[in-house]
């Protein structure tokens, strides 16, 4: 654990609680991605199923049941409690897109050919995509809320801190995760894009932003 | 070289 982990950690769990409370607050999803919260869900399920198998630290499980469950209660507060204000009709990202070739490239590519290595694989491989939804129902709708903003702005400062703590990790220890750094080095580059219009629209004072 | 059971980030 480095304190470049542990930022990105916190920025992930504040990234997850930001979009978990704007919706319970307003009692609303509306601007939401469904699918995108969907494919969390299904990333953080398929990574943590080690939570039965090997204990790494207290930090470590209390984290993974803590994203699980708000997970879980996200894609809950969308498709059940605050259906009605689901947008739907601008959440028409095609999932099997990314679904397929992530499943395809997990058996393809991975540490070892076991259920649990491949599972994890594609955990991995998802989460590099599975924003692509949100962005691209902000692309269609042409704005989002401020407050979808800085859960987003959250979720790549995660990504960007994750990569700081793989350099140093990398020259500490000599840890270096192949998978997890390629696909983490593309997943921030979907936020770059987004990053530049945050500080140049948001942080100025304009609330809403609108992606070109 | 990484050991394939001891995935330690989240």
């Amino acid at each position: 654990m480095n304190i470049f982990r542990l930022a990105g950690d916190m920025s992930h769990l504040v990234a997850i609680l930001i979009l978990l409370l704007k919706i319970w607050r307003s009692r609303s999803c509306a601007g939401i991605s469904g699918k995108s919260q969907v494919l969390f869900a299904l990333v953080f399920t398929t990574r943590y199923l080690d939570l039965f198998t090997s204990f790494i630290s207290a930090y470590n499980t209390v984290m993974k049941v803590v994203f699980l469950a708000l997970s879980y209660a996200t894609v809950y507060l969308i498709y059940m409690r605050f259906r009605n204000s689901y947008d739907s009709e601008n959440d028409t990202f095609r999932v099997e897109f990314l679904l397929v070739p992530v499943i395809g490239l997990s058996f393809l590519e991975n540490y070892s050919f076991t259920p649990m290595e491949i599972l994890w694989t594609f955990s991995i491989f998802l989460e590099s995509v599975a924003i692509m939804p949100q962005l691209f129902m902000i692309t269609k709708t042409g704005e989002a809320e401020s407050i979808t903003n800085h859960y987003l702005f959250f979720l790549g400062l995660y990504r960007a801190l994750y990569i700081v703590n793989w350099v140093w990790r990398y020259h500490t220890e000599g840890f270096f995760d192949q998978i997890a750094v390629v696909s983490g080095v593309v997943q921030t580059i979907f936020y770059c894009d987004f990053f530049y219009l945050y500080v140049t629209r948001v942080l100025r004072g304009r609330g809403k932003m609108s992606l070109p | 070289g990484m050991r394939v059971d001891d995935h330690d980030e989240l």
